[in-house]
């Protein structure tokens, strides 16, 4: 503030040595936040606060990452996983079927799903397994060939084989069978497993637009 | 605005910065780690008063001095280095019940100073 007559104080007045001046403007600092905050002294902690209540808070005070889309309009990722049911099979062929809920179908967009299946190889049985996969979708009963892929099986395992397209679509619209049709060398020496414990399944990174949440269990 | 270098007399902000932890108080405030209070010092001669914030321009300092000749003798001098420019200080804190309490407290941070 201006004094009539006078400087004002930022413009001179009493030299204050640095120590000094100081204390001076952590006092001064400390008061203006005292008051703009109401406090006529700083607050004592008198019960201790959790760490997940001061993350949560830290959390809500953040928000979501800039630039990024309101909730309600954000697409959300989400794993889903299925089990097979499994169909007619023989020893030479293979048939599951997924299927997703009513709920759950036609509103998200699969980005990738891949089928996770046992095989248990017999004794002395080793080598490469050539898998046929055919693909049906819900709209369409007759078995396509969709791919052939090519296994290292030299162990009893969990196998994993990407999903095209084809199979995508179908899985998102609700129902996917596959028949694995089992080529090759170790062909004659190995079996996939379908009991509960080797049960075959369909683990997808689904896209879901809008409010629908999918719980994955 | 300027900021303080060494030697200046000028008008100029002087940077100042309030450790929370280092004055006891990093245990009831969470966020921030400190205070940038920062404040304005230095001369404030008559022909750079004017409308703080352009202080520093050259043609406005021209005018002013045309203005101070003119007006010499009856203003009596009186020009303050004053903050033109503040920001709020955002603060989240424990209070005395210990809710966890944020706030934006305005005109905290001086961020530039100039001649009134």
């Amino acid at each position: 503030t201006c004094r009539a007559g006078s400087q004002c104080p930022a413009c001179g007045g009493p030299t204050l040595d640095l120590e000094s001046q100081r204390e001076l403007l952590l006092d001064l600092a400390k008061r203006s936040i005292l008051d703009k905050l109401h406090l006529s002294q700083r607050p004592t902690l008198s019960r201790p606060v959790s760490r997940a209540a001061l993350r949560t808070v830290l959390q809500r005070l953040h928000g979501p990452p800039q630039g990024a889309p309101p909730e309600a309009n954000r697409a959300q990722d989400y794993e889903i996983i299925s089990f097979a049911d499994t169909g007619l099979s023989t020893i030479n062929q293979t048939r599951l079927d997924f299927y997703l809920s009513n709920r759950t179908a036609g509103v998200m967009e699969v980005q990738q799903a891949s089928l996770m299946f046992f095989v248990q190889l017999l004794p002395n049985a080793s080598g490469t397994l050539k898998m046929k996969v055919l693909v049906s979708g819900s709209h369409n009963t007759n078995l396509t060939l969709a791919t052939r892929r090519l296994l290292e099986v030299d162990a009893s395992g969990w196998y994993q084989l990407l999903l095209g397209p084809d199979a995508q679509a179908a899985y998102s619209q609700g129902h996917l069978t596959l028949e694995l049709v089992p080529e090759g060398q170790a062909a004659q020496g190995s079996v996939i497993l379908l009991g509960a414990a080797h049960r075959p399944f369909v683990a997808a990174r689904v896209r879901v637009e809008g409010k629908l949440r999918v719980r994955r269990r | 605005g300027i900021d303080c270098q060494g030697g200046s007399s000028m008008c100029c902000r002087q940077e100042f910065f309030v450790d929370f932890r280092e004055i006891g108080w990093h245990d009831w405030i969470i966020q921030p780690e400190g205070y940038a209070m920062n404040f304005c010092t230095g001369q404030c001669p008559l022909h750079v008063a004017g409308m703080p914030g352009i202080a520093a321009s050259f043609h406005t300092a021209v005018l002013n001095l045309l203005k101070a000749n003119t007006v010499a003798g009856t203003a009596g001098g009186g020009s303050c280095c004053v903050p033109t420019t503040r920001r709020p200080l955002s603060l989240l804190y424990y209070d005395r019940d210990s809710n966890i309490v944020k706030t934006d407290i305005p005109d905290m941070v001086v961020e530039a100073c100039g001649c009134s």
